[in-house]
């Protein structure tokens, strides 16, 4: 049975896409069958993979699944990287965010779509956008567990307790088995005292639940959705892509454990 | 009569926090009387100047200005630098979301408040969070311009043309002074392709709405906050900091041709 992981932070910029697209790409690569859900209305995850958006129209996005209801779709569409699905977010999405508010079981409609599609994948990541609206909600309430990029700087963990409790209120509200999958080290300088500290006292505080992995600020990582390719694809010797597939083998090997 | 500027940008991290800190630090230091006004209910603007967040429960913040309608109060906070005021932001402000989307003229909230309040100081910035939700709408009609920072990375210029679209549709449905105070480069890397490719196209795009001074990655910005303290008096050699003065001059330059 697949394994639904929301990646969310509601502190921006933190790298949950550079996150989602490179993990979902390093599982894919490692041969796990992965879908990729942007639930984003920015649709960064979206253009990072298909850069002139010229799939959205032709197959169901975000906002559909939200609205309608009728589950994801048989036909999706396929980035490059083989294994790796993609259903794409449109401006659309943002209007989701009041559309649902006088909708009964608002926090479940994800749920209920991506839990009934979970034996065709093996991995299932949902993007999620630097807020804790209905949208980061729904994901939470839709997942097995959270992902938490933390980029290593001052506010990225001021934010981490707020985000902490929002997760539990959902836990005990709405999705009794909602784990954190872990924290992962993003744009870390291994040459600024600033990354070091952040990390020192990330890991101080949150002991094993932060990867090993660590992934490193690498230009490569924020070049590459330029070119509509996950890192890995766009340069195999990115330091960035092989942060990302350490932290597929350790989810990897968490699951081999479990 | 002050000049209300939101800082804002729905794409997360792009440095608005940084930005509308720095700006007022460096406004306030050349003697403008300078409020600044935390929109943002992460409240990383509070923490950067008041770190133990000392001040909150002792002044009013932004959550009492939409919600009880009573004005700017006399008494202020101010951190360090002088001529620098700030209403500060509490979790609580999270809440204004959903509690104001059903009370009437919910835009137009804010405006009511520090329109009242003008003339007691040269400028008011809003710093807003990374959304184009009730609170980045209600900064947009109460500002008199916006002012757009752009990190010299791929996603920020995709983002930029809905950015522009929400500013238009409040220019004509709430506010119709609404102008662009303009656009902002920063963490731009010299040596890095992307951060001029980015530079070039803003600049071909948006021409003279782009200040000339330009913001560069430099560490002292990213770790002032944890020190309370913006990061022209953190460090006063900071690269970073001499960028917000350079910005400040071109506005102060502006208003004296207008
Ligand atoms: N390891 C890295 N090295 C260098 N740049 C990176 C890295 N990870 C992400 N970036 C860049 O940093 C910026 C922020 O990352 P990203 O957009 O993934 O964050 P986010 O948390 O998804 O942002 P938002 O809050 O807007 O959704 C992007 O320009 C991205 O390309
Ligand atoms: N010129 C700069 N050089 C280096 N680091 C910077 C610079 N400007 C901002 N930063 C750092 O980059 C990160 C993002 O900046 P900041 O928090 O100001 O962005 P933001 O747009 O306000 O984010 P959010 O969308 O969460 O509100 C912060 O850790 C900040 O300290
Ligand atoms: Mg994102
Ligand atoms: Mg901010």
């Amino acid at each position: 049975m697949g394994r639904i992981i929301a990646v969310a932070n509601q502190k921006g910029g933190v790298g949950k896409t550079a996150t989602a697209v490179n993990l979902a790409a390093a599982l894919a690569a490692a041969g796990q069958r992965v879908l990729l859900v942007d639930c984003d209305p920015q649709g960064n995850a979206t253009t990072a993979l298909d850069p002139g958006r010229a799939n959205q129209e032709k197959y169901s996005n975000t906002y559909n699944l939200l609205e309608q209801d009728n589950g994801v779709p048989e036909r999706l569409w396929s980035p490059d990287p083989p294994h790796l699905f993609l259903v794409p977010s449109t401006p659309h999405l943002s209007g989701a965010e009041v559309e649902l508010v006088n909708t009964p079981a608002r926090e479940h409609r994800l749920r209920r779509v991506l839990r009934a599609a979970v034996d065709r994948f093996d991995f299932i990541f949902l993007d999620c956008p630097p807020s804790l609206g209905l949208l980061t909600v729904n994901a939470l309430v839709a997942a097995h567990s959270v992902l938490v990029p933390l980029q290593c700087e001052y506010y990225a963990l001021e934010g981490l307790a707020g985000l902490l409790r929002t997760v539990a209120m959902v836990r005990e509200g709405f999705n009794g088995d909602l784990e954190l999958e872990g924290i992962v080290l993003t744009m870390f300088d291994s040459e600024a005292t600033l990354s070091r500290q952040v990390a020192e006292e990330a890991r101080g505080h949150f002991g094993a639940q932060v990867f090993q992995s660590v992934i490193p600020r690498d230009p490569r990582v924020a070049e590459s959705p330029g070119f509509g390719k996950p890192a890995l694809w766009y340069d195999a010797l990115s330091p960035g892509a092989w942060g990302y597939m350490g932290v597929a083998g350790e989810i990897l090997g968490a699951r081999r454990r479990a």
